[in-house]
Formats: structure tokens, sequence, C-alpha cells
């Protein structure tokens, strides 16, 4: 475990935590992707069936089902609790689009043809455009509130995080993942235009909005 | 083929 990795943790549970407390404080999940979080919720469902077959690390347990409980109260919130405040209209990213190349790219590229091995693969593809119908509500809206762009941001410092701790990895241990490093790559690049803006404006006490 | 590195990731 080294610095960025558990940064990167931390900078993912932060994420979850602040798209919780805005859902919660408000009582409102206006601006909020449900796809994206759904496709979130899948993610970390096909990703942590390990959970039933290894032990790792108390952290490693730990950390996935408090993952999976915050995606699954998220998806609750937006879907349940706060439903009326949820802005159907604009998440409107047709999800097929994503997972049927995802589904189709987990069978054919993979560490090996096992039903646990393609569900990991899977959630590691998906996991790389799951933000995808996010900000594609905000290019609609032309608009994002401020807490919501701090989400993104922590969301998106844990993928670059996790970048650094692979090139960490790969020269102290020789650990290389062609799979989560190529995925988290692509993941990372969907951030980029995101954190040009947040910098560019968020950070100077100016809300998120698009020309 | 093999199978890949040990998921110790989140």
């Amino acid at each position: 475990m080294n610095i960025f990795r558990i940064l990167g943790d931390v900078s993912h549970l932060l994420a979850m935590i602040i798209l919780l407390v805005k859902i919660w404080r408000s009582k409102s999940c206006a601006g909020i992707s449900g796809k994206s979080q759904i496709l979130f919720a899948l993610v970390f469902t096909t990703r942590y069936l390990d959970l039933f077959t290894i032990f790792i690390s108390v952290y490693n347990t730990v950390m996935k089902v408090i993952f999976l409980v915050c995606a699954y109260i998220t998806v609750y919130m937006i879907y349940m609790k706060f439903h009326k405040t949820f802005d159907r209209e604009h998440d409107s990213f047709r999800l097929e689009f994503l997972l049927v190349p995802v589904t189709g790219l987990s069978f054919l590229e993979n560490h090996s043809f096992t039903p646990l091995e393609i569900l990991w693969t899977f959630s590691i593809y998906l996991e790389s455009v799951a933000i995808l119908p996010q900000l594609f509500m905000i290019s609609k809206t032309g608009e994002a509130e401020t807490i919501t762009t701090h989400y993104l941001f922590f969301l998106g410092l844990y993928r670059a995080l996790y970048l650094a701790n692979w090139i960490w990895r790969y020269h102290t241990e020789n650990f290389y993942d062609q799979i989560a490093v190529v995925s988290g790559v692509v993941q990372t690049i969907f951030y980029c235009d995101f954190f040009y803006l947040y910098v560019t404006k968020v950070l100077k006490g100016k809300k998120l909005s698009l020309p | 083929e093999t199978e890949g590195p040990v998921k110790d990731e989140l």
C-alpha cells in the first residue's frame, strides 16, 4: 500500500460521501444522473463478488462493503426516497450504448475465461465509462451545482491517483495489470475537460456553467 | 490463459 493508493481510496470515499451529503442535506438529487449511480452500483457488485471467495485484508473487505453500501444508498435516494426531485428528463443517456460494448469487450479481452474473472473485467471496463451519463447530463443542462462539481473532482482525482499508484507499483513491485491500467487511463481522460473547468471556474468561486 | 495479478485494489 503506497501513499497514492491510500489517497486514491480516500478521494473515492470522499466523493461518494459528498454526493450522499448533498442529496441528504438538500433533500434533492437534482442535477445527479441516476443512470451513472446505477452503473457504479453495478460496477461494485460485479467487482466485489470476490468478497465471498478470497480474503485479502481487513482494509480491503471493509472498504468494499462501505463502497457497496454507499452506492446502493445513493441509488435508493435517487429512485425511491427523493425520486420526485430526480431530473429524469435530462438523464437521457442510452445505457445500452455503454453496456453492450462493455459486455462484449469483457468476454473478448480478459485474464481468464471464468465467470468471476469476466465479471471483474466487466466492472473495470464499465467503471471507465460509468460517469458518462453524468457528464452528458451536465452538458445537456449546461450547468452543475458547485457541490456536484466537488463530487466529480474527487471521483476524477481518485482515478488520477490510481494511475500514480500503478506507476509506483510497476517500479517497486513489478506489478502491472494491463486491463486495469488501460481502463484507468481512459477513465481519467474523460475527466480532463472537467478538471480544466473545475480549476478555471469553480476554484475561483464561479458556478460551473457551459457556454 | 493465466489469471491476472492478485486483485488487492478497490
